[in-house]
């Protein structure tokens, strides 16, 4: 009665609400966690002191490098046509602007292809996407790379339209990357609702003249950790079913959903399972990455450090795309270890949770997937998620304990009967 | 070849089927 002993204790018995409570009272208490911030670093403090009173084992931290870049103030007011102070949130490891900031036309593109088809009227203005949301997958590009491509026409600076599902005027910010060889220049995230309008009003041949001001600052790399804690396995505590979330945000909101939420019921799956008085035959270990929004810093240092040992890593997991009601698991292994996942699965149709879906994927998680481990992800309406995703709505108000509840529930039972079966999934 | 050296399965589909069914 094992998995209905985890649903019955996570759900409807004296655990429930607690992966919510224990969130809460971190992000309530330290707010959002931005790589190389104070808050990330108190963050990973009162996590892992809290872990070690929990009384699981071998809690540790490893360090990590991680990148350090500063907001600071910013704005953006449209001058022309009407005198209009904009919502902007700068990306991650954007230049900042001269204190005066820069102050040019307005260029408004759809997509890159019309970026190119218009090149030359692109030098020396600022270049806005209003690219439409097609998933997060496809859109994002233009936040990752808006910059570069607007910066290889001569543009000053950047405006993207926030890659969100849904807005009620709240910018999303997120990270972007520089290319070698190509000017270096500020970029910041807009509501969708100034994007569209900027979009109408150029339609009509009006000029735009806005003014951006970022005070963004990179700094040198940090010092920072991914915190670790386990159940050491009864059998073959050698052999790892890794389960995980990552600790770190955005420095807006309360990083609550991303990724409190995935990282607070990875800890909840290992604290279902000792409340139980559970040891399954190999260890289940908990990571909490550091950095995974600049890039899955963290995760990569932790793979080039145990890669090692890659042959005794039955199962990855990662709960990175939210913590509302799950509707089942993202998959990615061999037909064989699919079909037992299935298997797996059909313990937790009390929940009526029972789908296995391809594409088991996660920042943290994808170096080991890439060399062949077995990676599952948890499933939930990702609709919702990009409604807060990096936003100042992401906060613990965007949460619902219930059903973070299964959402734990689901974790614990699927790391559990992995970590526990006689043998390690197929490769 | 470390990966797939610890991961040769040694039981039938139909017995971790039975294992898995175990865990209900």
């Amino acid at each position: 009665d094992v998995a209905k002993a985890i649903i019955n204790l996570a759900v409807y018995g004296r655990a429930q609400n607690r992966s919510y409570e224990r969130l809460a009272h971190l992000v309530d208490t330290v707010g959002p966690r931005l790589s190389g911030s104070k808050n990330l670093e108190e963050a990973i403090q009162l996590t892992y002191q809290s872990l070690k009173d929990s009384g699981l084992e071998n809690v540790h931290l490893e360090p990590v490098k991680v990148p350090h870049w500063e907001r600071g103030e910013e704005s953006a007011m449209m001058v022309k046509p009407r005198l209009y102070k904009m919502a902007i949130l700068g990306l991650g490891s954007s230049i900042g602007t001269p204190a005066e900031g820069i102050t040019a036309e307005v260029l408004v593109v759809n997509s890159f292809d019309e970026l190119q088809r218009r090149a030359i009227e692109a030098k020396g203005k600022i270049v806005v996407y209003n690219q439409p949301y097609i998933s997060y997958a496809t859109s994002v590009k233009y936040r990752v790379q808006g910059a570069v491509e607007a910066a290889k026409v001569g543009a000053l600076a950047s405006l993207i339209r926030s890659v969100a599902s849904f807005s009620i005027y709240s910018p999303h910010t997120g990270n972007q990357k520089y290319q070698d060889g190509v000017t270096k220049i500020p970029t910041a995230c807009i509501t969708v609702e100034d994007a569209e309008m900027m979009s109408r009003i150029a339609s009509h041949g009006t000029t735009i003249v806005v003014n951006l001001k970022m005070g963004a600052v990179n700094y040198p790399d940090t010092d920072s950790f991914n915190t670790v804690a386990e159940i050491t396995g009864s059998r073959h505590p050698e052999q790892i079913v890794l389960v995980s979330g990552h600790l770190d945000s955005w420095d807006v909101g309360q990083g609550a959903m991303d990724d409190g939420g995935g990282a607070f019921i990875s800890w909840e799956a290992l604290s279902l399972i000792k409340d139980l008085g559970l040891r399954p035959k190999r260890t289940l270990r908990l990571v909490l990455w550091t950095a995974e929004e600049q890039g899955g810093v963290g995760a990569s240092q932790y793979y080039q450090l145990h890669k090692v040992n890659i042959s005794q890593y039955s199962l990855v997991m990662e709960s990175d795309a939210g913590t509302y009601l799950p509707t089942g698991l993202q998959f990615t292994g061999s037909d064989k270890a699919r079909s037992i996942m299935e298997e797996v699965m059909s313990l937790l149709r009390p929940l009526n949770i029972t789908q296995v879906f391809t594409k088991g994927e996660g920042e943290d998680i994808n170096f080991w997937i890439q060399a062949g481990v077995p990676g599952a992800s948890l499933l939930d309406d990702l609709n919702k998620y990009f409604f807060f995703h990096h936003s100042h709505g992401d906060t613990m108000t965007a949460l619902d304990p219930k059903q973070m509840n299964v959402a734990a529930a689901v974790w614990a039972v699927v790391s559990y009967v992995v970590a526990d079966l006689d043998e390690m999934l197929p490769r | 070849k470390a990966i797939h050296k610890a991961s040769t399965p040694q039981k039938t589909f139909k017995e971790i089927q039975e294992e898995i069914a175990g865990y209900t």
